[in-house]
């Protein structure tokens, strides 16, 4: 039968998945303040 | 110690940013960003044992866990930003 595909890359922290959105978007905000 | 962690503190910085470089690729626009905060900080703050001890711990922490690299730079960069140097404001002398 089929072998179901595993997910590989979920080492990705919730956590750390916010605090990137936050940097992110701080980031571009000084940018576009500048 | 003599109270100031300038050297010390610089040092470890560089360790820190080498350390996260390698680990933001994806968004080379970080590490840029951390430096130009380290930059803004004030001088007082930048060779205290608090920043030391923020530093240390970031550092030790990312090298354990790499998964949360962005959760210690975001860290780092509040506070260096409430560390701001204040500026002050020469421009007000207008005509």
């Amino acid at each position: 039968g089929a072998v179901p595909m595993e997910e590989e890359e979920d080492d990705d922290d919730p956590e750390n998945r916010i605090a990137k959105k936050m940097l992110l978007e701080e980031i571009k905000a000084n940018l576009s303040s500048d | 110690h003599g109270g100031s962690f300038k050297a010390e503190n610089e040092q470890l910085f560089g360790e820190f940013l080498e350390c996260c470089s390698r680990l933001t690729e994806e968004h080379p626009e970080v590490i840029p960003f951390l430096a130009s905060r380290h930059q803004k900080a004030s001088t007082e703050f930048l060779a205290s044992a608090e920043f030391r001890n923020v530093l240390g711990r970031c550092l030790t922490r990312v090298q354990s866990k790499r998964s949360k690299v962005y959760v210690y730079i975001n860290e780092l960069c509040t506070v260096l930003k409430a560390h701001t140097q204040r500026r002050k404001l020469a421009l007000s002398s207008a005509p």
